[in-house]
């Protein structure tokens, strides 16, 4: 695993996120449950929290865009780039950005939304690109077989408790 | 016509790891054409360390397996910070 050069990290371990807009790919329901179902892969091995909230500022802010969408890093387009996300801090920091051009599903005839958010929201928190296949954090899409058999590598567990620690209620 | 072709080909490939390259791995914008027409110095040099940082055999060509790779479907940050 890496993090961030500089290493940046939440110094709280209590986190806010927001989802600001949906895809029409998927019903709203259905975008709310990958997002908590990824957010909850990192916090079933961190002491970190997370809540939701619909207005105001939010640490966390995920959204879905094509093209040019205010931040100077634009997407592609159907296919390559799925999304990208900031690392933690103030502002655009902490935020997720997801490629509306892609095909989002809930299972994997098209881009999984739980996976890709699961690496996203991996950003979010301060993980950088890992050089292990079998890792969350590996930077290109890998399609699983089994989605409800879905769990964290041992270098992501590793990745995100140098960050932050283990969850003492394990 | 095929050589054409193949020289369009290799064009294409030449493109995309050039973008690839410079989106993921820092390859400086300013790396003289010549120089990443000949796919040579530090061009070799970054295409080594992405087959080595994505687990392909390290071989500093744009190989089918590299370019395989090169087209899936990935995070748009870097693999390489600065």
């Amino acid at each position: 695993f890496t993090t961030f050069p500089g290493m940046p990290k939440w110094r709280k371990t209590h986190l806010t996120y927001r989802i600001m807009n949906y895809t029409p790919d998927l019903p709203r329901d259905a975008v709310d449950s990958a997002i908590e179902k990824a957010l909850n892969v990192w916090k079933e091995v961190t002491p970190l929290t997370f809540s939701r909230t619909d207005e105001g500022e939010a640490d966390i802010k995920i959204s879905f865009a094509v093209r040019d969408h205010g931040d100077f890093n634009p997407f592609d387009g159907p296919g390559n780039v799925l999304g990208h996300a900031y690392p933690p801090g103030p502002g655009i920091y902490g935020d997720a950005h997801f490629d509306d051009d892609e095909q989002w599903t809930s299972d994997t005839s098209g881009t999984n939304l739980f996976l890709v958010a699961a690496h996203e929201l991996g950003h979010s928190l301060g993980l950088f690109h890992s050089a292990d296949p079998s890792a969350l954090m590996y930077p290109v899409y890998n399609v699983l077989a089994d989605l409800a058999r879905f769990h964290l590598s041992q270098d992501d567990v590793n990745g995100i408790q140098s960050l932050y620690g283990g969850n003492d209620s394990l | 016509y095929p050589v054409d072709r193949a020289a369009e080909d290799e064009n294409n490939n030449m493109e995309l790891t050039q973008q690839y390259l410079e989106n993921y791995y820092n390859l400086g914008k300013d790396v003289k054409p010549f120089v990443r027409r000949r796919n040579s110095g530090p061009v070799v040099e970054k295409i080594r360390e992405m087959q080595k940082f994505l687990g392909l055999e390290v071989t500093g060509k744009v190989d089918s397996d590299t370019l395989a790779m090169m087209r899936r479907p990935r995070c748009g940050v870097p693999d390489v910070g600065d």
